[in-house]
């Protein structure tokens, strides 16, 4: 079959938020990243993973230039529902592959996560769906991932 | 600016796996996904949230048939790597939205969790990208899910 990565592409210009220990029913989601909107703060990533004991981290990326009032925000929405501790996280980069029905050729997420284990990158997150594949890693392993990613998979 | 979203799916033939504990160091995601594809299982969603002290959690999707056989690779590979446990979770459905430059409109995001918690569906899990906005809810919710959402922003 036709090989059916497209692009890698680098994002270094984003901050990671994560609240700690959120109660996972219905609703919270909303308040927070509602919240978020109202403050006109466009928001990237988010990642979820299932809960344990009721409860689960949500993380989120923002471009850095809305680093301060992001937090701001985060705590006091945080407050509000009361959630656990509001962190966040500069030292990130966001490194994607891009193609068309990735989720049946078995195998491309670990060839992308195979080519940076073999450069020593850690992957800090991942998110993916049949069109893209996002991890975050370490921000100075940023243009290295790119380069070896891009490597794999388009030349 | 003209709505983006231009489209909503439900895929109702899912599992969800989750490897608990898992090391946060370079090679483990290549070690667990490389096995998997080379026992051919396709993997759709997947998605693994920040680590806390040094360990954290990888939970990924696939479909219903492959749900014994992956269950089986998974634990295999979580004894090499010494993860914690292994737990699988059929009462899931995905719900997607999907669009053109979703980040650079703050709130679509949380219009879609709002019309959930409007309805009372808990949220599972969430993965974000700039074109696809994807929740996993309970299996029960998922035509409730997709009906509402596209209620909200197709018609
Ligand atoms: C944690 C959060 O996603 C919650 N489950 C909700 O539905 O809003
Ligand atoms: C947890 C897993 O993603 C690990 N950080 C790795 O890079 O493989």
């Amino acid at each position: 079959e036709a090989p059916c990565v497209s692009g890698v592409t680098l994002n270094e210009k984003e901050v990671k938020i994560s609240i700690f220990r959120v109660l996972d029913r219905p609703g919270i989601a909303a308040k927070i990243f509602g919240s978020i909107a109202k403050n006109g703060i466009n928001v990237d990533m988010i990642v979820q993973n299932v809960s344990k004991e009721g409860y689960t981290d949500l993380s989120f990326t923002v471009s850095i230039d809305n680093l301060e009032e992001t937090v701001k925000v985060t705590k006091r929405i945080a407050l509000v529902i009361g959630a656990g501790k509001v962190s966040f996280d500069k030292d990130i980069a966001r490194v994607s592959i891009i193609g068309l029905g990735m989720q049946s050729h078995p195998g491309i997420a670990a060839r992308m996560f195979s080519v940076l284990a073999k450069n020593r990158i850690n992957i800090k997150m991942i998110t993916t769906s049949e069109i893209k594949i996002s991890t975050v890693v370490p921000k100075k392993d940023g243009k290295k991932s790119l380069r070896a990613v891009h490597k794999e998979f388009i030349e």
